[in-house]
């Protein structure tokens, strides 16, 4: 199973709307997708009409099971989302208290990644949709997954953030003797704003090998489909924004595909 | 001193924009005004030009005064914009491992208030920019702060966290025995967009005593003052961006203005 994680503590840059598109995507090509909620504000459980503060079963439970030392049981967390051969992991409101219950005590952060490889033969990729902090949940999806995608919105303040949140991560990653190889995805550019084309350009400049060499565009439509429930993937997928994410997946895609 | 605290859980939705705004309104009517950066991610700490990595005293620095348990001494994190009236108290990327830290131990909550008291004579007005998470770094801006701010970006996926928010809110604030008044701020309000307008009447519908009667219009502004690290309010005071932060400062503080 291919597992990929959606991060950036920089809010509101797309790290929901490129899990949602991708897996939309993904599933519409007859790859059985699951998508993971680790954001304890859970967008996208409540993108698909769930409430993260229902008492179901979610992510949470996950980590209450590994804390009596049981082997993780995901079976009864795996929502259905409406489309075929797309599934979730809801968040839950709960999320939020890991870190604090959690204190210095050691061990849980490979939750998410025995969780992934028991579900191994049901699903063909997953995507970790991160929350906006760098806590155990962060470290749980980078020791889960393969590749970091890092949407960046094309504009200074997000600019500077992305340089703290690299060396951070870097740092997580070295601790943890974690390599993952990165795709820096530009998103809600508009040509028309001078301070995108700028951010941009200093982008592709500092990041050359990580930074994908096309951009997501500011496109409206994205919000409509939030609004709806539905991913643009499948509402819409002639969109400008859904084109976008087709080029990206394919460029990231086409030298690996897994046999 | 006045104390608000600006918050959402949702990241992406103006929490900085509004938090440097305001403050660069109230710093050039003559209040001295002190931000505060509880933001692990430090977006307005490098707003400022300043990097939240930067072993300089930073919030962080109180909270860790505060575990050998010494009084708060904030005089040598106090750090100046450059702009007259307006000051900050930085963030530091280490905030984002408090969590971890102070596990359950207790007692954590007023590390923040108790800072606020003892500058009560330097200052008139406190601005509190919240972090994307309702945790330790949370329950002390609700605890210093007279008045939550709660900007809302005017698109369904942001509304649907609303209400999840002010429901774990005002369970962390009945525990903590806390009342405080709230005003919700549409942001980033754009009128030729239909689910803008649709999402608009809906927030007024649901929070009707709480919601500020206007909106702050989408203005490309914002991004190029973020850019060049001036407040919108002192960079351009005619915008359309600051001409609704100047009228939504007069409603909140015209009935109560402190003597
Ligand atoms: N390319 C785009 N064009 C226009 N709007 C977009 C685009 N991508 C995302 N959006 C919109 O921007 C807002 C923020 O996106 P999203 O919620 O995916 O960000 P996020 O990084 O997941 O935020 P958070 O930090 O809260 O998790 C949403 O309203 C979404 O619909
Ligand atoms: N009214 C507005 N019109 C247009 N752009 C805006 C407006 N308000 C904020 N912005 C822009 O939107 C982006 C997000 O704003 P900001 O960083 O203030 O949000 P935030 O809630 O503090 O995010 P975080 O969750 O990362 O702390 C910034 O690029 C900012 O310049
Ligand atoms: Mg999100
Ligand atoms: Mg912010």
């Amino acid at each position: 199973m291919n597992v990929w994680s959606v991060a950036n503590q920089k809010g509101g840059v797309g790290k929901t709307t490129t899990t949602v598109t991708l897996g939309g995507i993904l599933a519409q090509r007859g790859l059985r997708t699951l998508l993971v909620d680790l954001d304890p504000h859970g967008s996208l459980t409540s993108y698909f009409g769930h409430d993260p503060d229902a008492s179901t079963p979610s992510v949470y439970t996950l980590f209450d099971q590994a804390k009596t030392g049981a082997a993780p049981e995901p079976a009864a967390a795996i929502t259905a989302t409406g489309f075929e051969n797309l599934s979730f992991l809801p968040a839950s409101m709960a999320l939020a208290t890991l870190d604090r219950q959690l204190g210095a005590r050691g061990g849980m952060g490979l939750v998410l990644s025995r969780t992934l490889q028991r579900l191994g033969d049901q699903f063909d990729f997953a995507l970790i949709d991160c929350p906006p902090v760098l806590g155990v949940l962060m470290v749980n999806a980078l020791a889960a997954c393969q590749r970091l995608v890092v949407p960046v919105q094309t504009e200074f303040l997000a600019l500077k953030g992305l340089e703290r949140m690299i060396r951070t991560l870097n740092m997580i990653m070295r601790a943890k003797k974690i390599e993952l190889p990165t795709t820096i995805v530009p998103t809600m550019f508009d040509s028309a704003t001078w301070s995108c084309i700028e951010t941009l350009q200093v982008l592709r400049r500092r990041y050359k090998p990580d930074v994908w060499r096309s951009e997501v565009p500011v496109d409206n439509q994205f919000r409509e489909a939030s609004r709806a429930g539905i991913p643009l993937s499948i509402a819409n997928p002639g969109s400008a924004g859904v084109a976008a994410y087709l080029r990206l997946l394919d460029e990231i895609l086409l030298p690996s595909i897994e046999p």
